[in-house]
């Protein structure tokens, strides 16, 4: 996360940590319910077997193993039909957990929308994760505050993609605020009245972040996808 | 290798070509940016000129974002070709080395589209110093210049009438970007071998069309795709299944789409939301005869939801109700839906359908985080 701030243990329960032998931490992920996980079809470019990923939950410090730490294995990786490797597009897939986490205040949950509810530009949410930072690699959990932009706004910054509905776009003209490498697959949550938490967007791509950053953050628009999760859920839990 | 640095190992995925040994590691690999997928040589070499390892860092680079948009200045007519010389430069098949470009053709592309970058404030890119590459002809050393049916344009430009480039996503946006406008017309989606949707007049690829997942607003990309009898029903994807095995607990759709959203609580007049079954496509009932706790935990549950919060059981008015019972030997059945442990019954003694709330997912809050008190 560029321009963030290190966050505490406990603010982000839904965020994971995505990792793969000998890499360690591959991306981010979010809890979305006690045996599943979302992340982006991206990360699992080149190594989709279940058997090579584990998830841990419950981190402040990638370094510093917590008590509240939960790690499971992988049981089934759920890509998108439809994900495209070229363009980036239907970037989203669903985890399934070896065995369900146990719910405690670090480890909880996030919401998913629902297929209606869709985010109205300049509204304001948190970004997180253990990406790049622009100048290193961070151990603790970083979150960043970002603007959500219009899709039209968003396409003025990447000419040579096209940025469609499947996307929400997030972050600053500028890029001050912004998630880079690293960060993919994790949440970009809003907080809704009444004080929970609903999960919109998943880190997918962006312009590079290591210098000359320029434009928002594109993020999976997870409201496109909720009836395709669901589904994917029931299949799997109900018709095994 | 033995003779020349080799590409990293291969973490053990099966890309590896199996008889990969120390000798003949190949340097050479097909050309996948998307943006230099149309240059006279389809084999290239990495690292590039710009230092990436890989393709996919090249795609994601700041050169393969500015080198296209500058182009569309029309500074020089083979900016394009040189770009690519240095995002994925050639490879020799027969020694696997890389063929650099002329350095006449670095410096022409370097004086003419230089100060263009200098206008938006941006810099040519550093690790292109032209004196890297060699004189063309020098002392038979091979390197690339453009000849005359070399593309000026990449295949993520569309070429205008005038036949400047101009980036696709340009390509009627509604916005003339051509100098000649050409980029405007003969926007119909049929004119550039598209489908259109009947309502929102949305283009579509046909390879999405009859894919299982609609596009246009109103689904018409996905009407009319297969023909079934008349007791069989269409799944999502289009396949045919009997009538009798939707919603029966068992998925006959290779896509499961018989199975979608069997179990629902439907609305009524005064708000009693009441457990209804889609069985063979038809909404039924579910009779309270020997109804237990345990089975509206298991219809909260297969709905996504959280506990039940209350099971009433209401009488029925309506005299010809489709109704599904309690299979008889519904407790040894396990692991399964609950559509599954209901059967067609010819009556339902007590008359009494399952009105049934349940609570939502416990989600999206965070104790930890609480304000303390200090």
């Amino acid at each position: 996360i560029l321009g963030g701030r290190t966050s505490r243990p406990g603010r982000w329960p839904w965020q994971c940590s995505l990792q793969s032998e000998p890499s360690g931490h591959v991306c981010g992920c979010v809890l979305i319910a006690k045996k599943w996980v979302l992340t982006v079809a991206h990360c699992f470019e080149g190594r989709e077997t279940a058997a090579a990923w584990k998830v841990v939950f419950g981190i402040n410090n990638l370094d510093h193993p917590s008590s509240y730490m939960q790690t499971r294995l992988v049981k089934t990786i759920i890509l998108h039909p439809r994900y495209s490797r070229a363009v980036v597009d239907y970037d989203i897939s669903i985890v399934e957990l070896g065995e369900d986490i146990s719910e405690t205040s670090y480890v909880r949950p996030v919401c998913l929308p629902s297929m209606l509810q869709s985010l109205e530009p300049d509204t304001y949410c948190y970004i997180t994760g253990w990406g790049h930072m622009g100048h290193k690699m961070p151990f603790k959990l970083q979150e960043g505050e970002v603007r959500v932009i219009s899709l039209e706004q968003c396409q003025s910054y990447f000419d040579m993609k096209t940025i469609t509905t499947r996307m929400i776009c997030a972050g600053y003209e500028s890029g001050t605020v912004d998630s880079c490498m690293g960060d993919s697959g994790g949440p970009l949550v809003c907080e809704q009245p009444g004080g929970q938490w609903t999960l919109f967007g998943l880190t997918s791509w962006g312009s590079v972040c290591f210098s000359k950053v320029l434009g928002p953050g594109v993020y999976s628009n997870v409201s496109y996808f909720v009836e395709w999760i669901e589904r994917q859920i029931y299949i799997h839990t109900f018709l095994v | 290798c033995l003779y020349n640095s080799c590409l990293g190992s291969c973490d053990g995925s099966s890309l590896c070509d199996t008889n990969n040994n120390l000798n003949n590691c190949s340097q050479c690999e097909p050309i996948t940016l998307e943006l230099c997928m149309n240059l006279p040589y389809d084999y290239t070499y990495y690292p590039n000129y710009l230092g990436h390892r890989t393709q996919k860092e090249a795609s994601i680079s700041w050169e393969s974002s500015l080198f296209p948009a500058l182009v569309q200045t029309n500074c020089y007519k083979y900016l394009m070709f040189f770009a690519c010389t240095i995002l994925v430069p050639k490879c020799d098949m027969n020694t696997s080395q890389r063929i650099p470009p002329c350095r006449a053709l670095c410096e022409h592309s370097k004086e003419r589209c230089e100060s263009v970058l200098g206008i938006v404030g941006l810099q040519w890119p550093e690790d292109t110093d032209c004196n890297q590459f060699p004189e063309e002809n020098s002392d038979n050393q091979t390197c690339l210049m453009p000849n005359e049916d070399v593309e000026e344009c990449s295949p993520s430009h569309f070429k205008c009438g005038s036949g400047r480039c101009v980036l696709a996503s340009r390509r009627c946006n509604g916005e003339p970007d051509c100098d000649d406008d050409s980029d405007e017309e003969n926007c119909g989606c049929e004119e550039r071998n598209l489908w259109e949707c009947p309502t929102d007049k949305q283009c579509l690829q046909h390879t999405v069309i009859c894919d299982g997942f609609p596009d246009c607003s109103d689904h018409m990309d996905e009407k009319n795709c297969s023909f079934c009898q008349d007791d069989e029903l269409e799944c999502a994807n289009h396949e045919c299944v009997s009538r009798d095995q939707w919603c029966d607990g068992e998925a006959h759709c290779l896509d499961s789409s018989d199975e979608w959203d069997c179990v629902t609580l439907s609305k009524n007049v005064d708000s009693f939301s009441f457990l209804t079954v889609y069985r063979s496509a038809t909404e039924h009932l579910v009779c309270g005869d020997d109804w237990q706790e345990t089975l509206s935990q298991l219809a909260c549950k297969q709905m996504g939801l959280g506990e039940p919060s209350m099971t009433e059981l209401i009488q029925e008015q309506k005299q010809d109700q489709e109704w599904l019972i309690l299979h008889s030997n519904w407790r040894i059945f396990n692991g399964t839906t609950l559509h599954e442990l209901l059967v067609k019954g010819p009556s339902c003694h007590s008359r009494s359908k399952i009105s049934l709330l349940c609570s939502k997912q416990d989600c999206g809050r965070r104790p930890a985080a609480r304000m303390n008190k200090r």
